[in-house]
């Protein structure tokens, strides 16, 4: 997954997403894809979560999939969620589930009540930063107001590091992938460089939806398991997804 | 573009989405929160159950592949809601809802709602 943030210069923030799934699991040859990224495709639904008739958040999901990995409360808060790979990862949750220990809590239905029960970017940030979970994970939180945004680096159960947007030193965006900030990304998997070089090329000046869209459009931050883009504004509540497919010559990952 | 590093120029002009790399709108629903929980996703499931029965499916296949006997599927399919039984609600309802509508196995719905966190090792 490709995950960014950014701020332009009149203190907009925008929030979007690459969802990518299904590494390894099964090459349709014919087609030159993965089997369960074009099977997760057309399962992929827009929701409008109401109450009284009353929009709480919008989210892009899989049909029958209960938990979020991707939503907006409209003029508070944006998330998004991306895979922090650990040896230490959701299987050990799993099996402290099985045989009894339930204080931690799983990924996609955390994310989800946050989105339905957070009243603000502040309250929705001290849950995905406390509370703990049945997997590692990385956070990508966006507010309503200038410089608030973030990408919270979780372990299980404690949180690594929270990476704030700061725009006092230039830094008007945040990308994140699967890799921790901090540490160099695989060589055979580097998104996050392609994904940096081509918001620098666009500039704050010049960040938008269309333009965020681009930079996901560009290989290998669009490849081979992208299932689709989402594209958030959180002051005009919106959010876009469009499926995507990457014909060859596309990287596999 | 196979192998690293990075070759693709940055792409510009790509919206509105259209052309090869686009394959469709998600289309939109509502999800009532209002309803019970068993019931929230009717509609949504009616639409989709096709799609849905052709994703376990793929996934089914796959782990054929290693487990010719079936023996996997069959612990999905029997062990897995006696195990997983104690989900938070309203998720396991939803869950269950979802199972009844898709006319799938318990089992199979909720190895589909905990895939995300399997794959993260």
């Amino acid at each position: 997954c490709t995950a960014i943030i950014a701020e332009d210069k009149t203190g907009r923030l925008f929030h979007a997403r690459n969802l990518d799934f299904g590494l390894f699991l099964g090459w349709d040859i014919k087609h030159s894809t993965w089997m369960v990224s074009q099977s997760l495709k057309p399962l992929t639904v827009n929701i409008d979560f109401q109450r009284n008739n009353r929009t709480i958040f919008k989210s892009v999901t899989f049909a029958g999939y209960v938990g979020m990995l991707t939503g907006v409360k409209p003029g508070i808060f944006t998330v998004t969620m991306n895979e922090r790979f650990n040896l230490d990862g959701g299987f050990v949750g799993i099996i402290e589930w099985i045989f009894g220990i339930r204080n931690s809590v799983w990924i996609g239905f955390l994310i989800r009540s946050v989105l339905e029960n957070a009243t603000s970017y502040e309250e929705a940030k001290n849950e995905l930063v406390e509370t703990k979970l049945i997997s590692p994970a990385y956070f990508m939180l966006g507010g309503n107001k200038s410089g608030e945004a973030c990408v919270i680096t979780r372990a299980r159960e404690t949180c690594l590091d929270i990476w704030e947007l700061d725009l006092k030193q230039g830094m008007w965006y945040l990308v994140e992938t699967n890799y921790d900030h901090w540490n160099k990304p695989l060589f055979v998997d580097d998104r996050r460089t392609p994904a940096m070089k081509c918001m620098n090329k666009i500039t704050q000046e010049k960040i938008s939806v269309p333009t965020i869209y681009d930079v996901l459009s560009t290989k290998p931050v669009l490849n081979k398991l992208t299932t689709f883009t989402a594209l958030m504004n959180v002051a005009e509540g919106t959010l876009e997804t469009y499926l995507r497919d990457c014909p060859n010559p596309c990287v596999p990952w | 573009q196979d192998v690293p590093p990075f070759t693709e120029d940055c792409r510009s002009g790509t919206y509105p989405p259209t052309g090869p790399t686009f394959k469709g709108n998600a289309s939109w629903y509502i999800v009532n929160l209002d309803l019970p929980p068993e019931e929230r996703w009717n509609s949504i499931i009616k639409d989709k159950k096709v799609e849905l029965f052709n994703l376990i499916q793929v996934i089914k296949d796959f782990i054929k592949v290693f487990d010719p006997a079936g023996k996997i599927i069959g612990l999905v399919d029997d062990e897995l809601p006696l195990i997983l039984d104690s989900l938070p609600s309203p998720f396991l309802e939803e869950i269950k809802g979802i199972a009844a509508v898709s006319e799938t196995p318990l089992g199979e719905i909720i190895f589909y709602n905990i895939f995300y966190e399997l794959f993260t090792v």
